[in-house]
C-alpha cells in the first residue's frame, strides 16, 4: 500500500458516501445516471468474485464490502425506493449501457492476462469501469445544470483513478516485475473520459459560477 | 508475479 493508493481508495470510497448521502437525506437522485450505477454494480460484482477466495487484507476486503453495499444500494434506491425512484428521469437517462457490455464482454474474451474464468471477468471489469461514466455524462449533457452534490460525486470519481495512475508509476518504479499494461491502459483511458468535465468543473469553481456542461 | 499481487489492489 502506498500514498496514492490509499488517497486513490480514500476518494473512491468519498464519491460513493457522497451520493449515498445526497439520494438518502433529500431523497432524490435528480441528475443522477441509473445506468451508471447499474454499471458500476456490475464492475464490482466481477471485479470482486474472488473475495471469498483469495484474501489479501482486511481493508482489501472492508472496502470491497463497502464498494459492493454502496453500488448495490443505490441501485436499490433509484429502481424500488417508492420516494427516491419518482425524482429518477428515465426518459433523459437512455444510454444503451447494454451496448457498453457487449464490447468490453469481447474485449476482455481477447486481451487478458490468463485465460481463466475469474481473471476474463475482472478484465471484463477494468473495461467497462473505464466506461462507466458514460451515460452519466451523456445525462449532464442533456439536463445540463448539475447541482453541486452530483458534481462533487463525479469529480470525486473521476479524481480516484487518477491517484491510481499515480500508484501504478509509484510501484512500477519501487517492484520489480510490476507490469499491469491492460490495467494502465483502461485506468487511463478512464481518466481522459473525465478530462472535459474536469476542465468545466474547474472553470465553474473558477469563477465561481453553476458548473454548466456546453451542449 | 505470483498470484495473490495480481489483484491485491481494489
Amino acid at each position: 500500500m502506498n500514498i496514492f493508493r490509499l488517497a486513490g481508495d480514500m476518494t473512491h470510497l468519498a464519491s460513493v458516501l457522497v451520493l449515498l448521502l445526497k439520494i438518502h437525506t433529500i431523497k432524490s437522485c435528480a441528475g443522477v445516471s441509473l445506468k451508471t450505477q447499474e454499471l458500476y454494480a456490475i464492475v464490482f460484482a466481477t471485479r470482486y468474485l474472488d473475495i471469498l477466495t483469495s484474501f489479501v487484507s482486511i481493508y482489501n476486503t472492508l472496502m470491497k464490502l463497502i464498494f459492493l453495499g454502496s453500488s448495490f444500494s443505490i441501485v436499490w434506491y433509484m429502481k424500488y425506493h417508492k420516494t427516491v425512484r419518482r425524482t429518477y428521469d428515465r426518459d433523459q437517462d437512455t444510454f444503451r449501457h447494454w451496448f457498453l457490455m457487449l464490447p468490453c464482454l469481447l474485449l476482455a474474451l481477447l486481451i487478458h492476462e490468463k485465460f481463466t474464468f475469474f481473471e476474463v471477468l475482472w478484465t471484463f471489469s477494468l473495461y467497462l469501469e473505464a466506461v462507466a461514466i458514460l451515460p452519466q455524462l451523456v445525462l449532464l449533457q442533456r439536463t445540463r445544470n448539475i447541482d453541486n452534490l452530483t458534481g462533487q460525486y463525479i469529480f470525486l470519481l473521476g479524481g480516484y483513478r487518477g491517484f491510481y495512475i499515480l500508484n501504478w508509476i509509484y510501484r512500477y518504479f519501487t517492484e520489480p516485475h510490476y507490469v499491469h499494461w491492460i490495467t494502465w491502459i483502461a485506468g487511463l483511458v478512464q481518466t481522459l473520459l473525465y478530462a472535459d468535465f474536469f476542465y468545466y468543473y474547474f472553470l465553474s469553481w473558477k469563477n465561481n459560477k453553476k458548473l454548466q456542461l456546453p451542449a | 508475479n505470483n498470484e495473490a499481487a495480481a489483484h491485491d489492489e481494489l
